[in-house]
């Protein structure tokens, strides 16, 4: 039998709020360590990681390995008739065609399941390298999404330029361009709004602003988030998710034709 | 003009 349980359903509806615009379905795989997704968006440009430690969870039990294929779509339906403050558990049995959502609301007046039938998947499974990054920022998850929409306005790509002095984001289009510049940190006393940079090379890549559009709505799991680029592999963009877990975003830079 | 690289090119199949 597989049962997790989650004393704030907020943090899976910020979870499925975070990849529902990129994932049709991915597979759950849930063992003793926790539960893990990996799956690409249909155009195979972008890879989401996500991590949920079993120790993270309020309760948790896995008696044997289980991978269960979900509808994003409706596991986001169901998570919206979650009450900010209920308690949900995912219960599933060993063998399962269906899992279940139960959520309770704090008084635990009121007890409502969902049932969701699982979908056969044939997800093909990457093997991402262990990679050593020339730079990784680190800043406001906020002050990130809000360049990301402004800058979309302006052109299909940003290119986000990082060398010691500070990281640089620039989009280009025919109506003009637009570029918003960020000095690392100084005094990094004011954690959650500082922008650090660790840096090895500069570097200079392309990314699709749909995607990063996509990425961005992950901003309400974390006040920070950690951009991690190296010339010609993909972008890492990494939200922490309390302390249970963390969600990744992989995405293939633009080149040159 | 930019082209999207695929995220395969980078990432083997395991």
């Amino acid at each position: 039998m597989f049962e997790a349980r989650l004393i704030q359903s907020s943090i899976l509806k910020k979870v499925l709020d975070a990849v529902k615009d990129l994932l049709n379905e991915a597979t759950f795989e849930c063992s003793d360590s926790g539960i893990q997704v990996q799956a690409m968006d249909n155009a195979h440009v972008s890879l989401v990681a996500l991590n949920l430690r079993s120790d993270g969870f309020d309760k948790y039990r896995c008696d044997r390995n289980l991978s269960m294929g979900m509808s994003i779509a409706t596991m986001s339906k169901i998570l919206k008739c979650a009450g900010p403050e209920d308690t949900v558990t995912l219960r599933a049995a060993d063998n399962p065609d269906t899992v279940a959502f139960i959520f309770e609301s704090s008084n635990k007046e009121k007890l409502a399941e969902y049932e969701m039938k699982l979908i056969n998947m044939d997800q093909e499974h990457l093997g991402i390298p262990e990679t050593f990054y020339s730079c990784v920022v680190k800043m406001s998850s906020h002050e990130f999404a809000r360049i990301v929409r402004d800058l979309s306005q302006f052109g299909e790509n940003i290119t986000i330029a990082c060398t010691k002095e500070g990281v640089k984001f620039t989009a280009i289009g025919d109506s003009g361009s637009a570029n918003v510049k960020l000095a690392q940190t100084a005094d990094a006393s004011e954690e959650n709004d500082a922008v650090i940079i660790e840096m090895q090379e500069s570097v200079k890549l392309s990314f699709s602003c749909r995607y990063l559009t996509c990425f961005v709505k992950a901003t309400p799991l974390c006040s920070q988030v950690q951009l991690s680029i190296s010339n010609d592999v993909p972008l890492v963009c990494e939200y922490k998710i309390g302390d249970i877990g963390q969600i990744r975003y992989y995405l293939a830079p633009k080149i040159d034709d | 003009a930019k082209s999207q690289r695929n995220i395969m090119a980078y990432f083997k199949v395991r």
